[in-house]
């Protein structure tokens, strides 16, 4: 787009070309637009990529000249950046755009009659969740494009059970225009509407195109030990069998109930308790614990999820009022002792998973406030015996703070926007860790065979969701992988041995190129950064040291926008001759909880209105 | 119709419905000292339905600010505004905005009506479009206050005499008819209720499905909430 109402700019091809191969996705953004006027003008590329994604790549060519981004330690970067800040210019290129995206954008300034081709790289991991991978892409042309095209390959050599694909803006006409052919372990969607099919009614510049292109699908899953492909010297091991009887759950609901909490969060927090607790299955235990200052809760004890308990405990969720400060310390201490006891009286089932699921909104402000000290508690108390959930609601909470807590307790946390759909949000994130189907899973590989491997233990596998763990291998011409599973089951232990043989591409894909070449080579190294990334916030302060280093080298040797690096592009000269550094960074889900905190006003424009006393009357 | 108090300091909300003929007009909010006056008459449905239940809903309101010389009426149809001696009107299929010295106001195509009269009181009207075809079902209003707090303390009406709060208490908590709607017993101006934990839906933020806001049910037409009964509050003309 241009910054003028009565732009001379052609956008003439906008092309989305994603590439999947077992699971990671390379996603190729290209734009091109020739400026017609008879003078310069400023030419912006904005564009939206999943936050799970790292850029890899990004370039301007103007008239045949190439301007390449280049990846950089971000401290580097970071001099190059201040000078270009003091000397009055602004350089940052990512933004946060909503809950599951960042906007990349750069403007350029095109000489007259000149053409500008902006080309984004960015690479991910899919992952499988709800027993289902997605591939988001948002488009939003400002104007009619001549060549627009969303092109995506998916090659599964496992086997593609199905492909669905849809958009936001998709109308009735525009929808046979979706073209999806499935083969077995291939699947083509294109999307590619003509000007007149782009337009919003018969005549206009206005276009229809402008949302969310979204593909989900699955693959065939193994039984045993799953799916394991060896490719150029490294290997990625899929591992979500099917048919597994899902274990029995104990988890303790701690619910913040602190004033902060007051309002639509408290009636929130309760409308999605209402739902979860009837998702409860029978065999499954549960309690409930509300904090303010003081601790309370349910009952004193975990009850068994009969139809009487989970009545009971929907009436007294719908009773939680909010009131006092926040003393997460002790009402999570609560939980831990509880499941604890209930253990050691032989009150649960033997084979059966404990979780706490934490739900709070604000910093402790009573009983223990060190964050640090909180940590250590919960560590302790917990003492690897069960997973700890932290769900952070609105901008507020310390995100980084639960992140840590949950990921050293065998859980993770994640944000609650505060929106209409919190509910929802809780009750996906329950969704998502509701029906674990093996405990201490433990991927083995021969010790003289492989190196450089992922996490291979995992306190839980999820329904709905794949273990993936990716190695080097130490001979690169082994064509056969020994491999063994262990897990806790649903009444028996989980154990298969087996061994996987490299796929011989030419027969799995006769008709492809061979593009495959360094796919699993990247998902590796994508995989490892995102693990010393975890391991660089909770480990012991060595780990922390040592993590943070490699996941730099990698991030570099990769071409990986991490959090630790960025990367620095170059626009041309300008007419006084002056470069004009710009960088692109990976934001953290503290930045983006900073953002969101400052654009709060401008989100939720109507907020006021629920704060005051409301009278009205109107018809179900 | 289902009348809604939310009580934002208490974080909760009373709720009671009145049913009477159709046709019926009823005061919702009357501040004599400001002048201001508020009433609506209910339609109902096309046919009976199967359960034999008359639903009834407000299709019309009447709104006067004696003071300011501003009268209103706003039907599903169209709304039409009297003021500095002319009446104009304005209509639901256009997105549009009317700026007065004493009355602002603010048209969503299809959706609502935000009205904002000088120094007193501001309110939305929402409009519920109902498929023409359906069988039972005709487009009707919602009426929600946003800012009273200007009006007298001697403002009345079945709205109005909840403007400067309310003191209630529950307790004796026990299971309803239903699991999901626990009954209590309401102690609210020197009577004991037997009231019913329910929810009603908040229209504004999405005019098609609502928000659920939980709420203490007075039964009987709000019978001991309300000051005397439904029937005292039935008017014969709109204005």
């Amino acid at each position: 787009s241009t910054n003028e109402a009565t732009s001379q700019v052609e956008v003439y091809s906008v092309t989305v070309e994603c590439t999947v191969m077992s699971r990671f996705a390379h996603t190729v953004m290209t734009s091109k637009a020739l400026n017609k006027a008879n003078s310069s003008q400023e030419i912006f590329f904005e564009v939206d990529l999943p936050k799970t994604a790292f850029i890899t790549n990004f370039s301007m060519e103007i008239e045949g000249q190439v301007y390449a981004g280049e990846v950089k330690e971000k401290e580097k970067a970071k001099k190059q950046y201040e000078k270009a800040v003091s000397s009055g210019q602004t350089a940052g290129l990512v933004k946060v755009s909503g809950r599951k995206m960042e906007k990349f954008s750069v403007s350029v300034n095109i000489a007259a009659n000149s053409n500008v081709t902006f080309t984004l790289t960015y690479e991910e991991l899919l992952q499988r969740k709800l027993g289902h991978y997605e591939i988001l892409t948002r488009v939003k042309p400002k104007t009619l494009v001549q060549e627009f095209q969303i092109v995506t390959n998916i090659f599964e050599p496992q086997g593609i059970t199905f492909v669905d694909a849809h958009a936001t803006f998709l109308s009735n006409e525009l929808l046979p225009l979706v073209d999806k052919t499935v083969t077995d372990k291939k699947a083509h969607i294109s999307f590619s509407p003509t000007v007149e099919q782009q337009r919003k009614c018969p005549g206009c510049d206005g276009t229809l195109i402008d949302g969310d292109f979204v593909i989900k699908y699955d693959v065939n899953r193994a039984k045993g030990f799953g799916d394991i492909q060896i490719v150029n010297g490294y290997f990625v091991h899929f591992f979500a069998p099917p048919e597994l009887p899902r274990l029995p759950k104990n988890v303790v609901f701690v619910i913040d109930r602190s004033g902060s909490m007051g309002g639509r969060k408290m009636a929130q927090t309760r409308e999605a308790m209402l739902e979860i607790l009837k998702d409860l299955h029978e065999e499954d235990h549960f309690a409930l614990i509300l904090f303010d200052n003081y601790i309370t809760g349910w009952r004193g004890s975990l009850s068994k999820a009969t139809k009487e308990n989970v009545d009971e405990a929907r009436v007294y969720v719908r009773h939680i009022r909010d009131d006092g400060g926040t003393n997460i310390n002790d009402a999570v201490l609560t939980g831990v002792r509880m499941l604890v006891h209930d253990r050691k009286e032989k009150r649960l089932p033997e084979r059966s998973s404990d979780m706490i699921i934490l739900m709070t909104d604000g910093m402790p402000n009573y009983g223990e406030t060190n964050l640090q000290k909180i940590q250590e508690n919960m560590r302790f108390a917990i003492g690897g015996n069960m997973s700890l959930f932290c769900l952070g609601f609105g901008d507020d909470v310390d995100y980084s703070f639960l992140d840590v807590m949950g990921k050293q307790n065998k859980g993770l946390a994640r944000r609650i926007y505060e929106a209409s759909d919190s509910a929802v949000q809780l009750q996906g994130f329950y969704e998502d860790v509701s029906s674990p189907l093996l405990l201490e899973v433990d991927l083995r590989y021969p010790e003289n065979a492989v190196d450089s491997l992922t996490t291979n233990h995992f306190s839980q596998l999820f329904n709905g969701s794949e273990i993936v763990v990716a190695g080097r291998l130490t001979d690169n011409d082994l064509d056969n992988l020994p491999v063994e599973v262990f897990g806790e089951g649903f009444e028996e232990k989980y154990e298969v041995q087996g061994e996987a043989s490299a796929l011989n591409w030419n027969v799995v894909y006769p008709d492809e190129e061979y593009i495959f070449g360094d796919f699993t080579e990247r998902l590796w190294a994508y995989l490892t950064i995102q693990q010393l990334l975890d391991k660089s916030k909770s480990g012991t302060p060595d780990e922390k040291v040592n993590a943070t280093a490699k996941a730099l080298d990698m991030s570099l040797q990769y071409s990986f926008v991490t959090p630790l690096t960025s990367m620095v592009v170059i626009k041309p000269e300008t007419e006084d001759g002056t470069e004009s550094p710009l960088i692109a960074d990976k934001l953290t889900e503290e930045q983006r909880q900073q953002a969101d905190k400052m654009a709060y006003p401008v989100l939720t424009p109507v907020s006021n209105t629920y704060s005051s006393p409301s009278f009205f009357v109107d018809g179900d | 119709p289902h009348f809604m108090i939310e009580l934002s300091d208490r974080d909760d909300a009373l709720c009671f419905n009145i049913n009477d003929n159709p046709g019926t007009i009823f005061t919702l909010v009357r501040d004599p000292e400001s002048g201001i006056l508020v009433n609506g008459q209910t339609i109902g449905d096309k046919k009976i339905p199967l359960d034999g239940k008359i639903n009834t809903y407000f299709w019309r309101f009447g709104i006067i600010h004696r003071t300011l010389g501003v009268r209103l009426e706003v039907s599903t149809h169209e709304i039409s505004v009297f003021q500095d001696g002319k009446w104009v009107k304005l209509l639901w299929s256009d997105t549009g905005s009317l700026k007065g010295p004493n009355v602002d106001l603010l048209v969503k195509k299809d959706r609502s009506l935000t009205v904002t009269l000088k120094d007193s009181v501001k309110f939305v009207i929402l409009l519920h479009k109902v498929w023409q075809k359906h069988p039972y079902h005709q487009d009707y209003l919602g009426f929600y206050t946003l800012d009273s707090h200007l009006l007298s303390p001697a403002v009345h009406g079945l709205l109005g005499q909840f403007y400067h709060g309310i003191e209630y208490e529950v307790t004796d908590l026990r299971p309803g008819e239903v699991p999901e709607k626990p009954d209590a017993t309401m102690f609210v101006k020197g009577q004991e209720l037997n009231v019913t934990r329910g929810w009603q839906r908040d229209f504004r933020r999405n005019v098609k499905v609502g928000e659920n806001v939980p709420c203490w049910f007075i039964h009987s037409n709000g019978t001991g909430l309300i000051d005397g009964d439904a029937a005292d509050y039935i008017v014969s003309g709109l204005f």
